[in-house]
């Protein structure tokens, strides 16, 4: 199924 | 000072119902352009990203830009104190710690000022980049209502497919699997009827239905969804809010292990 992604390992902290 | 009038009050108040069970605090940023918000649910994997225009509005204003911080199951709580055909206006002071909403009836003959206290809040902006979505699918919002709660009740996730034929949603659990197809579908009578598939590449993600789920509480505000997809990239799923701008949910895809 894998693991749940974050949404700061895809878009950058601004 | 802040200040705009909406004369279909209700899409507010269907908004707050869309986010606030998946962001608690948020800063509504107000500028001569509308009102923006983006907040993140606490687990860092959902966005909201909302945009209501000044043009949507019957009369805005807005001197010089405000962050509003914003509890928003309190801001619900009043606006459920409007009638649903009514006139909500916002109001804030540049220094102010407090946000007005003003109720009015259809025929004037009821007026309610409801005052909320605002909070502080340091708020994380993601900068999200405009994308080449590999698949973006249209299709009727009750529609992927009912797909998102039919496959809730078999598993907690569900693989989104989008291939020229169309896009379906898998799903697996303790007592079997799901699948479901919605083909492209233009030959229908009324446009939001419609499904429509525009790839460039074909896509298969696979999401936690919690969270879509919790998106589809926006349904009431379009009679359409479009879903984006690209590989190894968030979900973007949007109602588009008329005249006003949009209501979008990203949603950070499950990863290999």
């Amino acid at each position: 199924k894998g693991a749940q992604g974050r949404l700061d390992t895809f878009f950058k902290i601004t | 000072m802040f200040e705009g009038r909406l004369l279909q009050g209700s899409l507010l108040k269907k908004v707050l119902e869309a986010i606030k069970d998946l962001v608690t605090d948020t800063n509504f940023d107000c500028s001569e352009t509308g009102i923006a918000l983006q907040a993140m649910d606490s687990s860092h994997v959902a966005l909201v990203s909302l945009l209501l225009k000044d043009t949507g509005f019957d009369h805005f204003r807005c001197d010089r830009n405000l962050a509003l911080g914003i509890n928003l199951q309190n801001m619900s709580k009043m606006l459920k104190c409007a009638g649903n055909d009514d006139i909500i206006t916002l109001k804030a002071e540049d220094e102010g710690d407090t946000i007005t909403f003003m109720f009015e009836s259809p025929n004037q003959d009821k007026i309610s000022d409801f005052e909320m206290k605002l909070m502080d809040i340091d708020s994380e902006h993601l900068g999200i980049p405009d994308t080449d979505y590999q698949a973006i699918v249209t299709m009727p919002s009750a529609e992927f209502q009912r797909i998102v709660r039919d496959l809730s009740s078999i598993g907690d996730t569900a693989v989104i497919g989008v291939t020229k034929e169309g896009i379906s949603f898998s799903t697996g659990g303790d007592i079997g699997k799901a699948n479901i197809v919605c083909r492209q579908n233009t030959n229908v009578d009324k446009e939001e009827d419609q499904t429509t598939v525009e790839i460039h590449e074909p896509v298969s993600l696979t999401f936690a239905l919690r969270y879509l789920n919790s998106f589809t509480k926006a349904t009431a505000l379009s009679p359409q969804v479009t879903l984006s997809l690209s590989k190894e990239l968030p979900i973007v799923v949007e109602y588009k809010i008329e005249k006003m701008g949009f209501l979008r949910f990203y949603l950070a895809p499950k990863i290999e292990e």
